[in-house]
């Protein structure tokens, strides 16, 4: 148990700091993790800490909601290097995010998406406007009914 | 392997059979709101096996499309069909799940390949193209991630054991 | 405590499907609240149904998070009518809802704020320039402290 | 009457004494992740005097100032000044709130125009002005609008007794 458990903890917080570096886009910003019990860990906690670009420790309830989000994301992918599934399905996750941050996640988005498929639910062109397609949703009102449009953006490109 | 194409029949806001897709590796899914776009990332849920409740519904005939302001008709039925590409054999796999009332009661039925299996093979079939259904950690259903973030100690080491 | 509580109600209930219709621009949007007991309502609930322009009666729970945005503002507003404060204070609630909604409910909150002070947190262009003012926050990286502008916009209204 | 302008000190992400306004009718506050927008609304909240706990801090004195990293100063007290603009008597009033540290505890003062006033006769004074901060019907904090659509019949009751 020990071991199982010390393997994904390691993998993922190597990854952690690493990788939320990259979303940010900045090398002041830090995240990690820490065992609250080191002899038997899976017994007590483990502390998740992210310090956003050119900020120094804070606790991380007192992040904001668009700082919270990026360091979730990031925590996300990297849970996700310890167990990789083949896909990744986010709702409207850039809902509290500045311009600045829908550029730097959907810019992470589009270079993970070489090796794993993510599906991203998005209202904001700045984000969907990177996907290689799009599937444009709207309700008919003569059917009563949810009805779909396919569009391949990579005809579009320059 | 990916996504490569859904076939959603009868399913919340979607009526009768359509088909969408193809996938491609980034894929976005846009349109206003009440549109239909989180009942098709229930759609994908629900086809690997996430539970009702999960989907925003109580019970599985929640899940069978209605007209609005009507009752459920007893013998509607859903279904949800995944078109999975593996890139190295470069074939399709078809993971399907639906819905059917008999006398009232709403049950699910599995199957790969059009052929109906019990639940636990259709599992491990997805655990065999890397799809941990119990982990979840590759689903974010909408205003749940912040909530990520802020996870207490004990929830994060629940989290990473469900994966170790 | 019947009297005083059917005062309330009343008020509230009467005012509230002319509000959604006015937020919605759309006439065939209904929203309106009903009493589980009649004899002694303030012992049970009471009922809260939105329905979202042409579409007809759904439970409340299988609204999506942008139509249950705009029912929920539709609700504040109608209780503000019966006990009327001389401000408003909206932290992002503009996050889940699409081009058109925000549009919406950015024309209707300026117009409310004839009558009433609305303060408005929002990271939407689309919203905020409707605005009188604005107070522009940053970060000061050298006295890490936020920081604050104002901007009248009345002055640049053609 | 309406809020015309704050003055901040040592608030939150807010060093020092700054002075923010005059605000309008319609007045929007804007800024990139993490700047202090919403760090503004949780000083309009404490002046009025909603509870730290509602302000996402635990303790009076995680509303102080503190640069990052560091341990709070055990002298290092806040304060809210409101200014209130009566348009009938064209007259201002300034609500005050300030925390100050005693022996390692932090503690409210709540003054009216610069003179210092019990917290029962400065809720009576908003409640003239109109502001009822215990129905709290008027402040809608980051990520809480949807849940004010999904409260169930019970809490919607208890929250019309409130204002009633
Ligand atoms: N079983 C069902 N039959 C028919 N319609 C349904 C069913 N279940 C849900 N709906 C409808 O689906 C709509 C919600 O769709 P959904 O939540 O997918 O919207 P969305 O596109 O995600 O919107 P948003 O951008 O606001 O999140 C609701 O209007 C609801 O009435
Ligand atoms: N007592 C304090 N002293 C100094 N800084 C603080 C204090 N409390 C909170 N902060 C800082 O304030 C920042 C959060 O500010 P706030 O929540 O207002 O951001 P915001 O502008 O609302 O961002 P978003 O758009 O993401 O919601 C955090 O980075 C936090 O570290
Ligand atoms: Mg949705
Ligand atoms: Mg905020």
């Amino acid at each position: 148990r020990y071991t199982l458990f010390m393997s994904a903890f390691d993998k993922i917080s190597k990854s952690i700091d690493s990788i939320y570096k990259k979303i940010t886009q900045n090398n002041s910003s830090r995240a990690y993790l820490t065992l609250e019990n080191l002899q038997e860990p899976y017994l007590e906690g483990i502390k998740f800490n992210a310090i956003p670009p050119s900020k120094r420790f804070r606790d991380m309830e007192q992040l904001s909601g668009g700082e919270k989000t990026v360091a979730a994301l990031a925590l996300l992918f990297a849970i996700h290097s310890f167990r990789p599934s083949p896909f990744f399905i986010l709702d409207e996750v850039d809902a509290a995010l500045d311009a600045g941050n829908v550029a730097n996640v959907a810019n992470y988005i589009q270079e993970r998406s070489e090796d794993l498929q993510c599906i991203v639910i998005s209202l904001k062109d700045t984000f969907y406007s990177k996907a290689r397609a799009l599937v444009g949703i709207y309700k008919d009102q003569k059917t009563a009914s949810s009805s779909t449009l396919t569009l391949d953006l990579e005809n579009y490109r320059d | 392997g990916y996504i490569e194409q859904l076939e959603v029949e009868n399913f919340k806001s979607y009526r009768d059979r359509q088909i969408i897709g193809p996938f491609k590796k980034f894929q976005s899914i846009i349109g206003p709101n009440g549109a239909g776009k989180s009942n098709l990332m229930d759609a994908i849920s629900f086809v690997l096996g996430v539970k009702t409740s999960q989907l925003r519904g109580s019970t599985l005939a929640d899940l069978i499309y209605r007209p609005d302001g009507q009752q459920l008709d007893p013998n509607a039925s859903c279904s949800i069909k995944l078109i999975w590409f593996n890139e190295e054999t470069r074939e399709d796999t078809v993971f399907q799940r639906r819905i059917v009332q008999k006398q009232g009661k709403a049950t699910s039925e599995y199957l790969i390949d059009a052929e109906t299996v019990k639940k636990e093979e259709y599992v491990d079939a997805l655990k065999n193209i890397g799809v941990l259904v119990k982990a979840r950690n590759f689903l974010v259903f909408q205003g749940e991630v912040e909530a990520i973030a802020s996870q207490t100690p004990k929830e994060l080491t629940a989290m990473i054991e469900t994966i170790a």
